[in-house]
């Protein structure tokens, strides 16, 4: 007997087997979004799987998406430029056409958050990316702006709700999301003058983790709530 | 006229068999993160009309398994799931997506005649 694993994987919304070569993290709102349905299930409450009440959004699939941009670096002196330039990228084309995406967010975790060790403030920017499709050739060119963000560091994660921006998202016109993400250090210029603010770029640089956490429903599994008529 | 009662066993009758699926096992452990494996519990079991009504069966059922033992013809109830409750599993892909997906109706909790 040769058990149809095709059959299971396209049910699962996959091709293949997948072959990871390594676990990634699992995001702590996942693993407890995961154990609380474990539990309701386990005590025979009544779910909605088409809805997540963690997000407050409708929605059957979780998808956190990793970055595969890369950093950007200058050629002018650290002063004159961005403390960090990072283009994020993320891969959408394995969310299929029939599914309706409902959330996106964006999740910047700029190291552990601490009291010890207080750094400058610093100035997120963030832009959209157009014609992602260039990237290998030349480095893209910023289009419009989405974000731009004073926050206090270490800063620990962020969030960022990109849904108005993907919206209107379909895999065949947008197969991927780039963003330009740029963080400025913000400061007196005491910073600049005794080394710190190198140290505190390369700080930034090797704990800076990003992601896109996407939500999609399946209509053929869920179905959208209707407006009322008023 | 009355109908002559079927002969079953309590064995043979209709309940839900445990069967536990080990992610292991089939080597898909290497990319389903949680859980460790699936309850493929199933129904099986007989439905005789004497009993359709003890056995946590539909009034169709009980209909079904009459008309039945009046007329063999007519199919037998048959033992199904009667209530079923979801799964999530969280896997990763070959883009290296963490995904955590909800399905409805996986896992069978109860089983009767229907």
């Amino acid at each position: 007997f040769q058990f149809p694993e095709y059959v299971f994987l396209q049910f699962l919304g996959l091709n293949k087997v997948p072959s990871p070569q390594k676990f990634q993290p699992v995001p702590t709102l996942l693993r407890k979004i995961l154990q609380d349905r474990e539990a309701a299930s386990t005590a025979g409450v009544p779910q909605d799987v088409c809805y997540i009440k963690e997000l407050g959004v409708r929605g059957n699939v979780l998808r956190l998406l990793p970055d595969q941009g890369f950093f950007l670096y200058s050629k002018t002196r650290p002063q004159d430029s961005p403390c960090l330039q990072k283009l994020l990228y993320f891969n959408l084309s394995t969310i299929q056409e029939k599914q309706q995406l409902t959330m996106a967010q964006l999740g910047l975790d700029l190291g552990p958050n601490t009291y010890f060790n207080l750094g400058p403030e610093l100035e997120l920017a963030l832009w959209l990316v157009p014609d992602t499709q260039v990237w290998g050739s030349k480095v893209p060119k910023a289009g419009r702006v989405l974000l731009v963000k004073s926050v206090p560091w270490p800063q620990g994660a962020l969030r960022f709700n990109l849904q108005g921006m993907v919206r209107n998202w379909n895999s065949h016109s947008w197969p991927s999301l780039g963003l330009l993400l740029q963080i400025l250090v913000k400061g007196d210029g005491a910073w600049e003058l005794d080394g710190h603010l190198q140290d505190t770029c390369s700080r930034l640089r090797r704990s800076l983790h990003t992601y896109l956490l996407v939500v999609t429903l399946d209509p053929e599994q869920c179905h959208l709530v209707s407006r009322k008529r008023r | 006229a009355a109908v002559p009662a079927p002969k079953s066993t309590c064995k043979n009758l209709c309940h839900r068999h445990q069967l536990f699926i080990n992610f292991r096992d089939l080597d898909w452990h290497k990319w389903i993160i949680a859980p460790k494996g699936f309850m493929a519990n199933f129904c099986h079991g007989e439905c005789p009309f004497s009993l359709t009504t003890s056995l946590n069966s539909s009034n169709y059922a009980f209909m079904q398994a009459l008309m039945h033992a009046v007329d063999p013809q007519v199919p037998q109830a048959v033992c199904i799931p009667t209530k079923l409750s979801p799964i999530s599993m969280l896997y990763q892909d070959n883009n290296d997506n963490v995904i955590l997906r909800h399905y409805e109706n996986m896992v069978v909790d109860e089983c009767g005649c229907g």
